[in-house]
């Protein structure tokens, strides 16, 4: 799997539709002063992989994360956010193979997702919430339930808790917590 | 299961034993598991001893060794199992220059098999990207993206400069 | 007693926002007594509104943003109190180039009455002080201080790496 | 008052005896590679001036804070730091202002053992911890309490859990405590 796309709307800072590509591979360094909204970034991959605490994204309640407004500008009602990722093994396979939707044994979650895609080999899974608290998760442009969205990437490290994303400060928690919950790690990973 | 997890442990342990000694240029670093009646409960105990120390608890390490010592876990845990994409939130604010470098050669590396994306404000780290995401509230309170490619580090430092 | 409290507190809070200011350049930030029975139990609330943001809980101020706003804080209370002198361990760690800019600033100018002693990474901050301490393990395990005095800026590089 | 000296000797890192002086005022920058002991500088400070709880010095019990040994060294059986500090009004002052150390009205707690040290206008305050957990707290040159020691500091925001003195990755710890945490800092100034 590779992340090509981040579309960002109405998710705190990112007030108006925001698109970051990336090319798929390689290091990308996100630059720029105190509070402009960098964190954000890394707050909104964890929220759309399904991240269910308000704390873990520095909010009180989920609806925090919701663009309030500014003394300009008036808050949203909404916010989305969508990452769309590339199966590299289905981007390039045969015809043939795309057909079978259907997943088969030792696939990895995400296999299967990438099969039915619009687009052959390209997963889009999205989140939304509503400011009256309804949320709303979306794979392939299809709702679906955070369980699907948890399951595809079930695994792969990726998801809440996982080993990687790894917010501002937190570098030296994975030492400073308990014993057992180090063993998570481990077992996240087995 | 059990199983699968004791086979994680090992192979997960072995990486952080390499990765410990070359963040550190040194040392040794390892991990344990804590003594259980069941072995399903058992904890992990983290054992770090920087080059020239003696082995001690991780919770007397400095800042530094402390950030460098879970960045050599989180590598192992991903050389084991690695993941499409990695995020690191501003890892390097408690590292020295030298550290910095340690760090950074062994990001270049893994961004082979994995996509890094580093939230940093130091100019060292911002080199090895080719490419810098500029992010910018030139409106106030909304944040944009400036997104510039490019290949020579001298640019790094005139975008971190426009972004801020 | 309740009186030298409520007079601490007002004096405070006008430094706080007048530092809040100037850490900033612009917006407010403020404290507020929170609502209880008895007066001697409130506790104090933080407001802080960075320019061009709409007010809100600190909580949701980036990393550097909550780091500024607690040095406001704390100069606000050594404005009131000095104290003989003040151990800053590596608070300029989350803040961008231009925010260092304004920490050292005002660092400067309070240590006409505090003393300061600032355990930093950053070359900018290592600029504001006449006399750099460095640290080095050259026997492994053991620290030793070397101590630098010097004038020129440019000088402050050659120490720190030394001492790496 | 001034800082003017710190001698560490087995504290910490610290094995050998160790003086750091300061000219009194203005800004002394510290730096050096990770791990190197900067962050014990500060430790020793806090310690000698009657911290109690081996968390805030990043211990799990206080003899943690005498040298351990190194695979070359052996551990000390001590750790000793002294603080020496100087009370500029009396340094200068007059020789029959001197005689008299009994604390007068609105004196500061420091002002009377200012005037009684070695040196009149000169205090020494120092810390030792032996293995066997015994410790002694020192005020120019003769045993004293602890009380003693946070009696003279008393209002000068020096003393345990004062704001002279931020630990590394704690500047944030100020905004996240509780609202009553933070009126216990004010008082502190008061
Ligand atoms: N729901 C929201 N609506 C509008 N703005 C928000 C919302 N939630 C957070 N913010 C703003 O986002 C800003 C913080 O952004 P972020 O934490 O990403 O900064 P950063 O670029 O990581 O900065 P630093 O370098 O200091 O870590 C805050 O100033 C806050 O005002
Ligand atoms: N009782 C002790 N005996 C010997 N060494 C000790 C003792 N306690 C701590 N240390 C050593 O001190 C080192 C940490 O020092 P310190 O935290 O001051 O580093 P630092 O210079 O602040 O580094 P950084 O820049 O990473 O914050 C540890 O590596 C540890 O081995
Ligand atoms: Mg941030
Ligand atoms: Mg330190």
């Amino acid at each position: 799997l590779k992340l090509q796309k981040i579309e960002l709307l109405g998710f705190k800072s990112f007030a108006d539709r925001t698109e970051i590509t990336f090319n798929g591979e390689g290091v990308a360094a996100v630059v720029g002063p105190n509070g402009c909204g960098k964190s954000n970034i890394s707050d909104a991959i964890s929220w759309v992989l399904g991240e269910q605490s308000p704390k873990s994204l520095r909010s009180g309640r989920m609806q925090d994360v919701i663009f309030s407004g500014t003394p300009t500008r008036k808050a949203t009602g909404l916010a989305e956010v969508r990452l769309t990722m590339l199966d590299p093994e289905i981007e390039f396979a045969p015809a043939i193979v795309r057909d079978d939707a259907t997943p088969q044994n030792g696939d990895h979650g995400y296999r299967a997702a990438a099969r039915s895609g619009e687009i052959p080999g390209v997963i889009t899974v999205a989140r939304r919430l509503f400011l009256s608290g309804e949320s709303e998760y979306i794979l392939n442009g299809r709702p679906c339930r955070l369980r699907d969205i948890q399951e595809i990437f079930l695994g792969t490290g990726l998801g809440p808790d996982c080993y990687a994303i790894i917010e501002q400060g937190r570098i030296g928690q994975i030492l400073s917590a308990k014993s057992y919950e180090r063993r998570a790690l481990i077992e996240e990973a087995a | 299961t059990q199983k699968q997890f004791s086979e994680a442990f090992t192979a997960i342990n072995a990486n952080f034993q390499e990765t410990f000694r070359r963040l550190f240029g040194g040392g040794q670093g390892f991990l344990r598991m804590t003594e259980s009646e069941d072995p399903a409960e058992a904890g992990i105990e983290i054992v770090a001893q920087p080059p020239g120390k003696r082995l001690q608890n991780v919770l007397l390490l400095s800042g530094g060794e402390k950030a460098l010592t879970a960045l050599a876990l989180l590598v192992a845990i991903f050389r084991h199992k690695p993941s499409p994409f990695c995020v690191l939130d501003e890892v390097d604010a408690p590292l020295d220059e030298a550290n910095i470098g340690r760090f950074t050669q062994l990001v270049e590396e893994m961004s082979r098999t994995t996509q890094f994306i580093l939230i940093t404000h130091s100019k060292r780290t911002m080199n090895i990207a080719p490419v810098l995401y500029g992010v910018t509230m030139e409106e106030p309170g909304v944040s944009k993206i400036v997104s510039v490619r490019f290949n020579a580090p001298a640019v790094a430092e005139s975008v971190a400069e426009a972004a801020a």
